[in-house]
């Protein structure tokens, strides 16, 4: 999804 | 994943690891906010529902594993093994006025309005908050114990050490995050009143005592 972030952080 | 967010989470990691030895060796949870421990779990699990749909790395996998569980045994350690020393009346701060608000915000300001999504952006800004009742409650008795005081040390760099990952991801990968860069920035700042005193009192070897 490219406009959502990734949410990869915790 | 850069030095700084490594840092970071090992310094996220380290206050957890502070809180339950000092819990456990002065088998007390004396100066704990039972409320602040509560809005953790409520934020892990919020934010990392996501381990049912969504796989990043084995890395973030077992951290997310490890902030639930160690805060949720954080929780049984403050309301069974040691309850008698939880002192309710002096952790009184009113956790609605930062759930409500949290919610609301996340319904308004959020990438996409999607259940997950709203509970991941809800967490951001829990976390942002989540310490005052810690803070009130020190504000209140206005000391704390050492350990304490080391516990929120690493607790509040863990957020700062998040602020140079952000500068550094936008340069290298391109990457901007708005929701948690302002709401790392004010969860931060919560910090900067403690940090003053932590530097110039507790790290010159003096007890953390809150001007009366």
């Amino acid at each position: 999804d490219g406009n959502v972030i990734a949410h990869d952080e915790l | 994943m850069n030095l700084f967010r490594l840092l970071g989470d090992l310094s996220h990691l380290a206050s957890i690891f502070i809180l339950i030895h000092k819990i456990q060796t002065t088998r007390s949870c004396r100066g704990i906010s039972f409320q602040t421990q509560a809005l953790y779990v409520t934020v892990f699990v919020a934010r990392y529902i996501d381990l049912f749909f969504r796989w990043i790395s084995l890395y973030n996998f077992f951290m997310k594993i490890f902030f639930i569980a160690s805060s949720v045994y954080i929780l049984y350690l403050m309301k069974y093994r040691y309850r008698p020393t939880h002192d309710p009346s002096i952790d009184t701060f009113k956790v609605e006025y930062l759930v409500g608000p949290a919610v609301v915000l996340s319904l308004i300001f959020n990438y996409k309005f999607e259940f997950t999504e709203i509970l991941w952006t809800f967490s951001i800004y829990l976390e942002a908050v989540a310490i005052l009742p810690q803070l009130f409650m020190l504000q209140r008795t206005g000391e704390a114990e050492t350990i304490t005081t080391h516990y929120l040390a690493a607790l509040g760099a863990y957020r700062a050490l998040y602020i140079p990952n952000w500068i550094y991801r936008y340069f290298t990968e391109d990457v901007v995050d708005p929701i948690a860069i302002v709401a790392g920035l004010v969860q931060t700042g919560l910090y900067l009143d403690f940090f003053y005193v932590y530097f110039t009192k507790v790290l010159q070897g003096q007890k953390f005592e809150l001007p009366a």
